[in-house]
């Protein structure tokens, strides 16, 4: 019961006990940092989990130095159109993808370290046009969703490990606008999406085939719901999923991120958890990987939650220095990145 | 989650979906 699952935090209680600053990493010539991830980096045969940064006009990558200091190794200038965001590639080393626009994507691009050809830093575009949605996939691919003025384009591009794009596969279209992809973990073959009409679609991405299986509804509660993650279990197909636009209600207060388990056999779905914005807190730019939930809140503070018991488990109030402007979890949830508008970003161990 | 509330579960739904018609 969803309503049931809702208590109010304590937030005198949360602060900072579950996050410990481990490092701060400061980029000087940074005026306003749009995003910020991780990814891995292999150099001389050796694995490190390196930092990127991005400004408006730039892309950083940070290698970790001793006594949890950081150092810039590279810098991309990415041009004219500003940086949206980081598109990260899971369990892909040496490659990283930003998108870039104005007010939505019209460009993703690819960046890399080619360590066998002197050290060679590299970009190059991977897709162009009103790009509505991007996600970096295993086994070094990208899916996106792109509007015409006619019609929807869902396509899987794989990126060699120069980082040339390779052949690309079109999935089947559904007629609304597809926000937002996750993988369904541990089903190569399996990929959904949620859609600007509160729809769950469900593909299968094999090489053969880009089939569009199942179209499931969410519920006219939370509009534009975002997914985040997607895992099947028991025949269940369970999605995290994130309301930007879902308004407070008295029963169950101001819905952050849900955990729902679709039938896809029925289309039937249940509420499985649910993790509600602290009292008195609005807004949310949302991150999850595991069972771990963060997200910058209108009051320039990060909240965490913990999915599987649907509470708030820490607040990182805004920095004396000034407002959070991202979170995001590094490839593993024990590590989370903060950012401020000014570049500075603070990894807290979680 | 219940059965009644979401029908009949099949472990195998991706199979099951895939060799199915396309929608």
């Amino acid at each position: 019961d969803e309503a049931e699952q809702f208590t109010p935090v304590l937030l005198d209680s949360l602060r900072e006990e579950s996050l410990q600053l481990v490092s701060k990493l400061k980029d000087c010539s940074s005026s306003c940092a749009v995003d910020v991830s991780t990814m891995w980096w292999d150099t001389a045969g050796c694995r490190e989990l390196y930092v990127v940064t991005a400004c408006e006009n730039s892309v950083s990558l940070w290698k970790p130095l001793a006594s949890d200091q950081w150092g810039k190794v590279y810098t991309w200038q990415v041009g004219e159109i500003p940086v949206i965001q980081i598109v990260p590639l899971p369990d892909t080393s040496n490659l990283v993808c930003v998108a870039l626009g104005d007010l939505e994507i019209g460009e993703i691009r690819w960046l890399l370290l080619c360590s066998s050809e002197n050290d060679s830093f590299k970009q190059s575009p991977v897709k162009t046009g009103n790009i509505k949605a991007v996600l970096g996939l295993k086994d070094r691919r990208l899916v996106s969703s792109s509007r015409t003025t006619q019609e929807q384009q869902v396509e899987i591009v794989s990126l060699s490990e120069t980082g040339r794009s390779k052949d690309g596969q079109t999935l089947m279209s559904p007629e609304e606008t597809v926000l937002a992809f996750a993988e369904v973990e541990g089903m190569r073959d399996a990929l959904i999406g949620t859609t600007a009409v509160n729809g769950i679609v469900v593909w299968s991405v094999n090489l053969k085939t880009g089939q569009l299986l199942k179209k499931m509804h969410i519920g006219y509660s939370y509009p534009a719901s975002i997914c985040h993650r997607a895992y099947s279990d028991s025949g269940l197909l369970f999605v995290v999923l994130s309301h930007p636009h879902a308004k407070e209600s008295e029963s169950c207060g101001n819905p952050a991120f849900r955990v729902v388990a679709f039938n896809p056999k029925t289309a039937r779905s249940a509420g499985v958890m649910f993790s509600s914005l602290p009292p008195g807190h609005t807004g949310r730019q949302g991150d999850v990987k595991d069972a771990s939930a963060a997200a910058v809140l209108t009051s320039g503070a990060i909240a965490v939650w913990d999915l599987l018991l649907g509470q708030c488990t820490a607040l990182l109030p805004p920095d004396p220095e000034g407002s959070w402007a991202l979170a995001r979890w590094a490839t593993t949830s024990a590590c989370l990145l903060a950012g401020q508008r000014d570049g500075t970003v603070c990894l807290y161990r979680y | 989650c219940s059965e009644s509330d979401l029908g009949p579960i099949s472990l195998n739904w991706f199979e099951e979906l895939t060799t199915e018609a396309p929608l």
